[in-house]
């Protein structure tokens, strides 16, 4: 499944 | 990065740029509205307070310091610089309506209950609303000068672009982000009627002008 992001975003 | 995330921050990026030259160039901050750039001040602050202990990348980093800068240089013209051209009695969305469901939803959906990711929470569900006290003055007045038009199509293509990025990302890297893809895809929503008008008009040469 897929997993939670990182904040990796603007 | 994928191209559409890229193409989402670059178009983030232009919009501030935009933003800028319209300010210079007309010497004036009429037709934009002080609520709007304070939220995003806001929603900078409160989601790029990472930056001084969570470090992703130069180019992350570059960008954040960015937003915040310019943002707040933002605030500063309409406040100080070109005062005189800002018209507060447009300007009349009463902010605390989004403020407060804001927060609220943060307080029930975020990643953990911990003071930095109920902030995070907070600047994404506050972005996707930032935007309606602008809008709503555009509706108000019913016009906007070509070049505050082109700030705002650039604003809503980043979120757009925002859209393929995350699935994108669930496809290729198995990364999912519920929050910020629902508070995305409502901020991308609010700009539907703004792009149908910039489309049909501004782009065909004509003056952007809401019907009566």
């Amino acid at each position: 499944d897929p997993v939670e992001t990182k904040h990796d975003e603007l | 990065m994928n191209l559409f995330r890229l193409f989402g921050d670059m178009s983030h990026l232009a919009s501030i740029l935009l933003l800028l030259y319209k300010i210079q160039t007309t010497r004036s901050v009429r037709g934009l509205s002080f609520k709007t750039q304070a939220l995003y001040v806001t929603v900078f602050v409160t989601r790029y307070l990472d930056l001084f202990y969570d470090y992703v990348s130069l180019y992350n980093s570059v960008m954040k310091t960015f937003f915040i800068t310019s943002s707040c240089y933002v605030l500063y013209l309409m406040k100080k610089k070109y005062r005189p051209t800002n018209d507060p009695s447009i300007d009349t969305f009463r902010v605390e309506y989004l403020l407060g469901p804001c927060v609220l939803l943060s307080l029930i959906f975020n990643y953990r209950f911990t003071f930095a990711e109920i902030l995070w929470s907070f600047s994404i569900f506050l972005e996707s609303v930032a935007i309606l006290p602008q809008l709503f003055m555009l509706q108000r007045t019913g016009e906007a000068e070509a070049i505050t038009t082109h700030y705002l199509a650039a604003l809503g293509a980043y979120r757009a672009l925002y859209i393929p990025n995350w699935i994108y990302r669930y496809w290729m890297e198995d990364q999912v982000d519920p929050i910020a893809v629902t508070a995305g895809i409502v901020q991308t929503a609010l700009y539907v009627d703004f792009f149908y008008v910039y489309f049909t008009k501004v782009l065909q040469g004509q003056r952007f002008e809401l019907p009566a």
